[in-house]
C-alpha cells in the first residue's frame, strides 16, 4: 500500500478522528 | 475408523499446514445450530470447554484424558429456537446465546450460579428485533437493533455475579449495522460493516460512542461481513466475507478478503484474496477468523482452511459420507477447529 493509492497516511488516525468527531 | 474417515485432504503443493482429526463429540438431540468453546472452571480445576448449541438446548462439554469428552451441563431453552452462540473473549463461567426465528429476538447469558452447590442459571440481556452481536473484551457484548423508525446499536456489560450492568449507546449509521469486529492494537476502537456495503468506525471510550467515520468497501462484493480488524502503519485492516460474491477470471471465487483502509482519507485497497480452491465447485456459504488462519463451510458440503496472509487455501475437509458440515469454527485459539455436522456431531481438529 502506498501514500499515492490511500492518500496521506497518520500512525495516530485514532487519536485525530476522535478528536475532529462531534461529542 | 472416524479419523481415518475424516482425514482432511490437503491440496497440492500446500503441505505446510495440516487438519489432524482429536475427537468427535456426539450429541443424541438433532440438527447442530452452532459450537464454540468456553474456560469452565469447576472443583478448582479450570479447563477449555466446547458449548454445542441445537435449537431447544445448549450442551457444555468437558475434556477428559485421551481426547475424550464428557457432557457435563445442558441447558434446556425455551420455546424460541437458539441461532447462534455468541463468543466472549477472556471469560470464564458464561455462555452468551442468540434466539430467534429468522432473525435474532433475544440474547441470553448462561452461567454457573454457584460452583460450591453446582447449580446453573440463565438471564435475559435484551430483546428486540436484534440484526448483529458480538462478544467484546471485558465481559461486554455489542448489539444493533431495528425499530420501525431508528436503528439502535449499544454495548451492555456483565458484573461478576452476572448481572447486566449499564449499557452506552453508540452513535448509530443510517444503514443496518450486519457485524461488529474489535479492532485489535487500537483500544476503544470498534468497527462494523453495514447493508450497503461499509466500514464504519466507533470509538466506545464516551459514554456515547462516536462514529468516527464511514468507509465504502467497493460495489464489486456486496453485503461484505467483517470478521476481524486491525491496525498496523497507520493503516487499518479488516478481513471480509463475502457470501453473495460472484466468480470472476482475476480472483476465482473469493471468501474472504483482506482490505488495507486509511482511516483519515477513506480510500482502500484490497490486500489480499482467499479464493476457493481451484476445480472447486460452489460457494462460500458462511465461516469464521481466527488470526492469520480462515475456515469456511462451503455449498458442495466441504470445509476449506486459508491462510489469510498467503491467500492460500492450506486444507479441505471434503464432505463426510454421512453427512455434509455445517459449521466451522476456530477454538479460542487457531490450533483446533470445531466442525459441525447437520446431525449434531461436532469434530476437533488440531490445525
Amino acid at each position: 500500500c502506498s501514500e499515492s493509492d490511500l492518500g496521506p497516511i497518520s500512525l495516530n488516525w485514532f487519536e485525530e478522528l476522535s478528536a475532529e468527531a462531534p461529542p | 475408523d472416524a479419523a481415518e474417515e475424516l482425514a482432511p485432504v490437503l491440496l497440492d503443493g500446500l503441505r505446510e499446514e495440516s487438519l489432524q482429526f482429536v475427537s468427535k463429540l456426539k450429541d443424541s438431540s438433532s440438527c447442530a445450530v452452532d459450537v464454540s468453546t468456553v474456560w469452565w472452571e469447576a472443583a478448582g480445576s479450570r479447563a477449555l470447554c466446547v458449548v454445542t448449541a441445537c435449537e431447544s438446548s445448549v450442551c457444555l462439554w468437558q475434556p477428559l484424558a485421551s481426547d475424550h469428552w464428557r457432557k457435563v451441563y445442558t441447558w434446556q431453552l425455551g420455546e424460541i429456537p437458539v441461532i447462534q452462540i455468541v463468543p466472549l473473549p477472556d471469560t470464564c463461567n458464561l455462555v452468551c446465546i442468540a434466539l430467534g426465528d429468522l432473525e435474532i429476538g433475544e440474547i441470553r447469558w448462561l452461567l454457573l450460579y454457584s460452583s460450591e452447590s453446582d447449580s446453573f442459571k440463565q438471564s435475559l440481556v435484551k430483546t428486540g428485533n436484534i440484526k448483529a452481536v458480538l462478544g467484546l473484551q471485558d465481559r461486554r457484548l455489542v448489539s444493533s437493533s431495528r425499530t420501525a423508525h431508528e436503528q439502535q446499536v449499544g454495548i451492555v456489560s456483565l458484573s461478576e455475579t452476572g448481572r447486566s450492568k449499564d449499557g452506552q449507546t453508540l452513535m448509530p449509521p443510517e444503514e443496518t449495522v450486519l457485524a461488529f469486529a474489535e479492532v485489535e492494537g487500537v483500544r476503544d476502537a470498534l468497527v462494523g460493516t453495514t447493508a450497503v456495503n461499509s466500514v464504519v468506525l466507533w470509538s466506545v471510550n464516551l459514554k456515547t460512542g462516536q462514529l468516527l467515520t464511514k468507509m465504502h468497501v467497493g460495489y464489486s462484493y456486496p453485503a461484505s461481513i467483517c470478521h476481524r480488524a486491525y491496525s498496523d502503519s497507520g493503516l487499518l485492516f479488516v478481513v471480509l466475507s463475502h457470501p453473495h460474491a460472484k466468480e470472476s477470471e482475476s480472483c476465482g471465487n473469493p471468501a474472504f478478503r483482506v482490505v488495507a483502509f486509511n482511516p483519515r482519507t477513506g480510500r482502500s485497497t484490497g490486500v489480499m484474496f482467499s479464493s476457493l480452491p481451484p476445480g472447486h465447485a460452489g460457494r462460500y456459504l458462511e465461516g469464521d477468523v481466527k488470526d492469520a488462519c480462515a475456515a469456511a463451510v462451503l455449498t458442495s458440503g466441504a470445509i476449506a482452511v486459508w491462510d489469510l496472509l498467503l491467500g492460500h487455501c492450506t486444507a479441505l475437509l471434503p464432505p463426510d459420507p454421512e453427512g455434509a458440515w455445517a459449521l466451522a469454527r476456530w477454538a479460542t485459539t487457531s490450533a483446533c477447529l470445531l466442525a459441525g455436522q447437520q446431525d449434531g456431531t461436532v469434530c476437533l481438529y488440531r490445525y
